[in-house]
């Protein structure tokens, strides 16, 4: 799984939306719970590639603190 | 620095831009001249002019508003996304909506600086994209930044003169400074300002950066220091961790701050003098924090001053020249820590390794042998 069991579920929820909407990490359409981990991973690969994070392609402690940070809506990747 | 892909920019030089209304957190005059110099920072570097229009359709048009305001991406409330503005093409092309939700700010820290968001959304309004350069005006997140002293950084510049080239009425004899770089880890040359250990991790730090390295992973992270505390200073003197108080101090000059977490302890900064250095050390080249002995030896030009944690006195019979404390440490010492019983001392692009107990040199490194390409 892309998420630590740490992490709570309204962090996950942030971070879906982060990605939803900074690196085209699609909506919640699909139901097929291993297309999704795997294309939430996916994403998050993404996101930490982009800030020079560590690329584990799971939601850590790290990856949340950057996302939380105040920072500009346009989305990182071109959507 | 990156582009929208497509070719997404302005067939033209000469832009116009309106302000469609206003935040209630800073008068008119502010608003109207954090644009203006927000604006200013892309036609200084390039081509690119900007007039005000007061009525109509500006290719660049302003905006302040809250949640969905009718284009696709609604704003979420304080903090989260301040703004955003699209590429140029007809129609919003160009445009940049900021988030009234936010608490703007002309000058202060208590809100995010207008001008620096602008500035940042007005590169998006011109073609630019991220930048995964932290210390570049288009990297994502927000970083409070020195605005009295602000020049756009050479990734931006380089972005911006990629799109429509450099500024033709640049006058020679006024060059303009040369704008900040991001200091590369891999460069065998560089010269670092302070080492300090912070709870279990290792920082480096240079000009307006520092490098996070943990020991246990291999990723080493880059930040501008005002990205974790913007009352710190850039360009500092030493710094070093006291485990003792779970602090770290960081050296400017004749003045001390300590860092607390993310926080900047109260009460700071303070001066050199609440180490019970004398008056005539005006700055300190490196600090280290020996954890076996609770000493802080202060390294200044070629001496080194010991004082005592615990006692808070400077020890008898310093300060003494730094080759009788560590035999074969000729050159001027940048910085210095300590790391699992050995202590590093930076010179020039060196770093000389020391058994914290004998004080006996061990090896001669890269200065950058904890910080892997």
């Amino acid at each position: 799984s892309p998420i630590l069991p740490s992490i709570d579920k309204e962090e996950i929820t942030m971070a879906e939306d982060y990605l939803n909407k900074l690196y085209a990490l699609p909506k919640k359409a699909s139901n097929e719970k291993l297309q999704r981990s795997s294309s939430m991973s996916m994403r998050l690969k993404e996101m930490q590639e982009f800030f020079g994070l560590k690329i584990t392609g799971t939601l850590n402690e790290e990856t949340l603190n950057v996302m939380k940070k105040p920072r500009c809506g346009v989305p990182d990747v071109a959507a | 620095y990156s582009v929208f892909p497509g070719n997404y920019k302005w067939k033209k030089h000469d832009l116009t831009y309106r302000i469609e209304n206003y935040t209630p957190d800073m008068s008119v005059a502010e608003v109207d001249d954090s644009i203006q110099r927000a604006l200013q920072v892309w036609a200084d570097v390039s081509p690119l002019r900007f007039t005000r229009i007061y009525s109509g359709v500006a290719d660049i048009m302003i905006s302040f508003a809250v949640g969905d305001h009718g284009d696709g991406y609604p704003f979420d409330g304080p903090n989260g996304f301040l703004a955003h503005a699209f590429p140029p093409f007809d129609g919003i092309g160009g445009d940049a909506h900021f988030d009234d939700d936010e608490t703007f700010a002309f000058k202060s820290y208590n809100g995010y600086n207008l001008f620096l968001v602008a500035a940042h959304e007005f590169g998006h309004s011109l073609g630019l994209e991220h930048s995964q350069d932290p210390g570049a005006l288009m990297y994502p997140n927000y970083v409070h930044r020195d605005v009295d002293t602000f020049s756009l950084p050479q990734d931006d510049v380089n972005g911006i003169q990629f799109l429509y080239g450099p500024n033709p009425d640049v006058n020679p004899d006024k060059p303009k400074p040369t704008p900040p770089t991001t200091p590369d880890r891999c460069d065998p040359k560089m010269v670092l300002d302070a080492v300090t250990m912070l709870r279990g991790e290792i920082m480096f730090f240079k000009s307006r950066f520092m490098w996070r390295s943990s020991p246990f992973s291999s990723t080493v992270e880059q930040h501008l220091i005002k990205s974790f505390w913007p009352q710190i200073p850039e360009n500092i003197d030493a710094a070093f961790e006291s485990p003792f108080d779970d602090k770290v101090y960081i050296f400017k000059g004749q003045k001390v701050w300590a860092i607390y977490g993310y926080d900047v302890a109260q009460g700071y900064p303070k001066s050199l003098s609440s180490f019970n250095l004398p008056n005539k050390v005006k700055k300190v080249d490196a600090v280290l924090y020996d954890e076996e002995t609770y000493k802080i030896l202060f390294f200044v030009n070629n001496k080194i001053y010991s004082y005592d944690e615990q006692t808070r006195r400077m020890d008898k019979g310093y300060p003494k020249p730094v080759e009788n404390v560590f035999l074969g440490m000729t050159g001027k010492v940048t910085a210095a820590f300590q790391f699992k019983g050995f202590n590093y001392l930076f010179s020039g692009s060196k770093m000389f390794e020391f058994s914290s107990y004998h004080k006996k040199l061990f090896r001669v490194l890269s200065n950058n042998y904890f910080l892997p390409c």
